[in-house]
Order: structure tokens, then C-alpha cells, then sequence
């Protein structure tokens, strides 16, 4: 199974188009392996991407230079996994009896 | 179907065995129909819900064409439910059913769904391999013949946009287009994605206008606003390019192109904290707003017959 521990999502603000233009630099970055979940677009619009945690200091390096705002969405992608994984055997559970 | 929990998540299994439990309890209403199987062998369904013998006017609803939006699949299984309690209860429901078909197909990519249950919960597209390339799937939202190829999707098949080698290559859209063009009477046809908060109509591939824009904003308008009562959820409604971005080879495009008016496509619920892996707790809510948006959408395709 796919591990994302560690990985953060971030929500990146971008103010103005040369941000925007900034974001999708990070966009063409392949080895970063950045899975951009709402992509850069517009300016005031939110993008929001995954970052592997190997990734992590690079992106927000990279952003802080550029004085691009952003905060951690998500804090540990497979905590939230985790939890998920475990709702639904809960919910399978209490389903058993009544089917 | 009581039974069934509608505030989790569930497995593909159990959401077909789930459809095969609806059809069961209303033969008269409900029927199951398999359009095609995917890449990797899976059949593929769509729920019929019909009141007639003959094919009418039809309405598509499908959900979870990228397979790691999960409240789309589960908003899916509560609108079949919510179809078979408010025929015959709700007024304004029983009128579109007594006169048009509804066609909702829950799973729309069964196999990136399965791999997001087993593999990788992250996967986006479908499982189809690329000769010479190490990298799997294509990206079903951008494989419709409709400025394929263009601007707006991507030629790497390493990439989660890879439009993929050429127009309906992915056995999942190609179902669709071959059901809906044999169907010849799909009047609304509305494909439901997450998250963002938007209402889009065409187009994505151009910037040019919609011929039926001015009509097509204000049926986005109300629907938003019928959305927004519920719970005060804000929607942003606009063409695809115009609201978002330039995408080439969408779905909505290619329904339009075929004729189809009212072709929209849905962004669900943004909390801003979690964003694919919305809590469960979350899908009753999300499914609840988007069925009055979705119930704005088939009226108005009921009353302004084309």
C-alpha cells in the first residue's frame, strides 16, 4: 500500500499572477513529486497540493522565498487515512447485524 | 437499503451489492444496467430509474469519475435512495420521474476506485497501461472528443491530466459515449465531481461562449441557491474556463457538442481542511445541499423541453 506518512497538504495563497506563474514553476518540478489536488489557476484562487515529506523543506523554502503565503491543510496525509480506514470498519461492524 | 449505512464510505463491492439491494426492493422503478467493463475487467454500472416501458427523455447524473473523490461516490448511493423515497412523496420529483428517466451511474471509474481502496488512496485515473511508458492511467475528464488534446491536458502519461493516446482510449468514457448516443433522448446530463464549491457548464477547451450561456448562468444561479439553503454552502458557478481552468477533453464539452443543453458539472463541498479525504461524517450533508441543486437542474430540464 501507498505510505503517506509524513506527507502535508498545503493551501498556497497566491496574491498576484506572478505567484501564480511561481506555483506552476513548482508545477514542472517532476522529482518533487507534488500531486496539486486544485492547481494553480488564478490569483485569489486556493491551490492546494500534496507534498511528500522528502519534499516538504524544499516547497516551503521555495514558497517562503517567493513570499507566497500558505498553511498546512493537512498536517499527516495518512493520519487522516488512518482514521478513515478505521470509520469504516466501524461502520461495516455495526451494519453486521442488521443485514 | 434501511440498513445500509449512508454516513460511510464503502468498498465498490459493497456499493454494487448495494445497487443490486435497491433494484431488488423496486423491481417496478429501478433496474441495473451494465454498459461496458472497465480496463481491468470490472463490469460496469448505471442504475435506471424509470416510471415508463419505453425509453423517455432521459437525465444523467454520473459520480466518481476520478475515483479518489470519494463523497461523489457516496453522494451517488444516497441520491439512489433519495430517488426511490420521494417518487411518489415529493410532488415536484414525482413529476420529472412520471416523465423523464433519471441514469446514475455511482461508480463511474471502477478500477481507480478499487486502487483507491486497496493500493493507493491518492490514484485519480483510470488503470489503463501506456505502450513504452512505466506510468498507468489516464485522466477520464480529459479524454472525451472534445478539444482533445488541446491546451488544458496533459501528453505525459506520468501526468494525474494525461489525456491519454486518443479521444474514448478509456473503456470507461467510451461506455458512456456509446450509451448516450444510442440513447439519443439525454436531455441534462451532470457529472459530479469534488471539491471546490463550483457549478461549471461549458466551456473548458475555449473561451468562447456557450451558444445557451445566458440561460445555462441563470439555471447555475438558482441551482447554487437552492444548494446554499440547506446550509449556507457557497458555490461559484461559471464556465469551466472562465471559473477554474482551461481543460480540453472534458466531459461536459463533448455532452454539449452532442446536443445536450443542460450539461453541468459539480465541485462538492470545500471545508478548507481536508479536501479529498473529507470525513464521513460529512457525506449526508454534502449529498443532502447537492440534491437541491440537482433537483433545480432536472426541473428546469422538465419544463423547457427541447
Amino acid at each position: 500500500k501507498e505510505d503517506f506518512v509524513g506527507h502535508q497538504v498545503l493551501r498556497i495563497s497566491a496574491a498576484h499572477e506572478a505567484h501564480v506563474q511561481k506555483v506552476k514553476e513548482l508545477e514542472d518540478l517532476e522529482h518533487l513529486q507534488l500531486d496539486f489536488w486544485r492547481g494553480p489557476t488564478q490569483p485569489g484562487s486556493p491551490i492546494d497540493v500534496r507534498v511528500p515529506f522528502l519534499s516538504l523543506q524544499a516547497v516551503k523554502v521555495f514558497l517562503e522565498a517567493h513570499d507566497i503565503s500558505y498553511e498546512t491543510m493537512i498536517e499527516d496525509v495518512q493520519l487522516l487515512l488512518d482514521e478513515e480506514q478505521e470509520q469504516m470498519v466501524a461502520a461495516q461492524t455495526r451494519a453486521l447485524p442488521l443485514s | 437499503t434501511d440498513t445500509f449505512n449512508y454516513a460511510a464510505y464503502h468498498t465498490l463491492d459493497e456499493i454494487y451489492k448495494f445497487m443490486d439491494t435497491l433494484v431488488a426492493e423496486h423491481p417496478d422503478l429501478v433496474s441495473k444496467i451494465n454498459i461496458g467493463k472497465t480496463f481491468e475487467g470490472r463490469d460496469i454500472f448505471v442504475l435506471k430509474f424509470s416510471t415508463g416501458v419505453t425509453d423517455r427523455p432521459a437525465i444523467w447524473i454520473d459520480t466518481g469519475i476520478h475515483s479518489r473523490e470519494w463523497v461523489t461516490q457516496a453522494s451517488g448511493v444516497w441520491f439512489a435512495k433519495k430517488i426511490t423515497q420521494d417518487y411518489g412523496q415529493d410532488s415536484t420529483f414525482t413529476k420529472i420521474l412520471d416523465t423523464m428517466d433519471i441514469f446514475l451511474e455511482i461508480v463511474t471509474n471502477p478500477d481507480g476506485f478499487a486502487f483507491t481502496h486497496s493500493k493507493n488512496r491518492m490514484w485519480r485515473k483510470t488503470r489503463s497501461t501506456t505502450p513504452g511508458s512505466l506510468c498507468v492511467g489516464v485522466d477520464p475528464n480529459r479524454n472525451w472528443d472534445a478539444g482533445f488534446g488541446m491546451a488544458g491536458a496533459s501528453s505525459n502519461p506520468c501526468s494525474d491530466t494525461y489525456h491519454g493516446k486518443s479521444a474514448n482510449s478509456e473503456v470507461e468514457v467510451k461506455s458512456i459515449v456509446d450509451f448516450v448516443t444510442k440513447h439519443g433522448k439525454i436531455k441534462a446530463f451532470i457529472s459530479i465531481h469534488s471539491y471546490s464549491q463550483l457549478l461549471l457548464y461549458p466551456y473548458g477547451y475555449k473561451t468562447e461562449p456557450a451558444p445557451d450561456q445566458a440561460e445555462l448562468d441563470e439555471l447555475s444561479k438558482a441551482a447554487v441557491t437552492a444548494l446554499a439553503s440547506l446550509y449556507g454552502t457557497k458555490f461559484k458557478y461559471g464556465s469551466i474556463i472562465k471559473t477554474i481552468y482551461q481543460a480540453s477533453g472534458s466531459t461536459i464539452d463533448w455532452t454539449y457538442s452532442q446536443g445536450i443543453k443542460y450539461s453541468f458539472t459539480f465541485e462538492l463541498r470545500d471545508t478548507g481542511r481536508y479536501g479529498f479525504l473529507l470525513p464521513a461524517s460529512q457525506i449526508i450533508p454534502t449529498a443532502q445541499e447537492t440534491w437541491l441543486a440537482l433537483l433545480t437542474i432536472m426541473e428546469h430540464t422538465l419544463n423547457h423541453p427541447y
